[in-house]
């Protein structure tokens, strides 16, 4: 799953 | 980062540099729509606040800043400097109907319920339909210049291109992020019309003109 604190893609 | 994340990112970055060459070398935005610009200016304001709170790396702040100022960049030119050319009579799609449903949606599928995970979130759904308008130009004059062609065809492709890197990261590093992935794939989807004419039509040397 996600990891919803950090969205390294842009 | 893999291969088909950066040349996503590169035909993203592409995408922008075509459009605002194609805006400042005619001084005109004829064919443009600015309520996709619009929105993506929302799109990447709303994504990129994270700049403020987390450091991810240097190309990724880099090109999270390049976004956000090509972006108000592209709607200067549109709504102030060369507005006499801003085909507004074309442009006619009413945003609130993508505005509206990106912000509830957004408010009720999220990974977590804060105010900069909405915003990302709200910016995904919203992404994946901005470029309707200016689609949806398009098809109301029936044609497009071969450079705003071009323009749709990279922007259209980074999505492409970041599907591959989904399916990537998720065979390599099992990871995955759903909400990106299925707004990525209606993204994407959204163009496939406009691929196909592409290739059958701009890439053999003719204007994409759309059947009366």
């Amino acid at each position: 799953e996600a990891d919803s604190e950090e969205h390294d893609e842009l | 980062m893999n291969i088909f994340r950066l040349i996503g990112d590169l035909s993203h970055l592409l995408a922008i540099i075509i459009l605002l060459r194609k805006i400042w070398k005619s001084r005109s935005c004829a064919g443009i729509s600015g309520k996709s610009q619009l929105l993506f200016a929302i799109v990447y304001t709303s994504r990129y606040l994270d700049l403020l709170t987390v450091y991810v790396s240097m190309y990724n702040t880099l090109m999270k800043l390049v976004f956000i100022a090509a972006s108000y960049a592209t709607c200067y030119l549109i709504y102030l400097k060369f507005k006499a050319t801003y085909d507004h009579n074309h442009d006619t799609f009413r945003i609130e109907f993508l505005l509206v449903p990106a912000v509830i949606l957004a408010l009720l599928i999220n990974h977590d319920f804060m105010a900069l995970e909405i915003l990302w979130t709200f910016s995904i759904y919203l992404e994946s339909v901005a470029i309707l308008p200016q689609l949806f130009m398009v098809s109301k004059t029936g044609e497009a210049e071969s450079i705003t062609s071009h323009y749709l065809f990279a922007l259209g492709s980074y999505r492409g291109l970041y599907i591959l890197n989904w399916i990537y990261r998720y065979a390599m590093e099992d990871h995955y992020d759903l909400i990106a992935i299925v707004a990525g794939v209606v993204q994407t989807v959204l163009y496939c019309d406009f691929f196909y004419l592409y290739i059958t039509k701009v890439l053999r040397g003719k204007k994409l003109q759309l059947p009366a």
